[in-house]
């Protein structure tokens, strides 16, 4: 059986959220190192990828595989009755019909059950190849969210351009065009605000500005956010959380103009 | 999309 509890319901809300919106039923793989999810979106352009390892939960106990097919619209329903500081307990048997959630206030004797129906879900499962970035991207979450937004209301697309010289997003579109270029910054009072640009070699590639702001949705888990890029090959934007677990999301490039 | 690659070619089916 499954027995996983989270200190905080915080986490599992957020990460749901920040995926809801490109995949809608994904399957929970539970095994004794902890929860992970894979799942594209529809139009094969899009994955997640996310690990919620064993250390994050506490106690955590998982006897042998068990896949638990949820439709996220119906988890953020569940989700959304427990408050944020709720500690947050996963229950399932063996060959389970249903997944358990139970919140519990931290502050008052509330405690509150729901079970959600689980699906048979035929998923595809995609092997990620382990890959040397030509180039990787530390930066602010706040501010790759806010890059994209405002990128996006002049275009579909963004160039990523990562020399020695910086990393320079830049966008073409009817009204015109537009280019935010930063360059490694490192600030000892506000580490959070730090930028750093790891590379080995030059790259410019071209990804959907809809895609990467509906990765940014995941801003609130993580002040720091990786962007791994190398010529040819999907972008990964990472996000990572407490316990070395983290929420990853992979996009196709676009051909460039 | 226009010009949009997808994942399939990048990524195997396990």
């Amino acid at each position: 059986m499954l027995e996983a509890r989270l200190e905080q319901a915080e986490l599992l809300k957020k990460v749901v959220d920040a995926i809801k919106d490109l995949v809608q039923d994904c399957n929970f793989d539970c095994n004794d190192s902890g929860v992970a999810l894979q799942a594209m979106d529809n139009s094969h352009v899009a994955l997640v990828s996310m690990m919620l390892k064993s250390e994050a939960f506490s106690p955590f106990r998982c006897d042998r595989n068990i896949a638990l097919g949820i439709n996220l619209s119906s988890l953020t329903k569940v989700l959304r009755c427990a408050q944020n500081n709720d500690i947050l307990t996963v229950k399932a048997e063996d060959a389970p019909d249903v997944v358990n959630l139970m919140f519990e206030s931290s502050d008052s004797d509330r405690l509150s059950e729901y079970d959600i129906k689980l699906m048979d879900i035929d998923q595809e499962h995609l092997g990620i190849p382990e890959t040397e970035y030509a180039a990787t991207v530390t930066m602010p979450s706040p501010e790759f969210q806010r890059i994209c937004r405002d990128l996006s209301a002049l275009s579909e697309s963004v160039s990523i351009e990562c020399t020695k010289e910086g990393v320079k997003f830049a966008c073409n579109g009817d009204i015109g065009s537009g280019a935010v270029t930063l360059r490694s910054h490192s600030d000892v009072e506000n580490p959070d605000q730090n930028i750093k640009i790891d590379l080995t070699e030059p790259v410019a590639l071209t990804f959907s500005l809809k895609y990467l702001s509906n990765f940014c949705k995941a801003s609130g888990l993580a002040k720091s956010v990786n962007i791994c890029l190398s010529n040819e090959v999907p972008l990964l934007v990472e996000y990572g959380l407490a316990a070395n677990s983290y929420l990853r999301f992979y996009l196709a490039p676009k051909i460039g103009d | 999309e226009k010009n949009q690659k997808t994942l399939l070619g990048f990524f195997q089916k396990t």
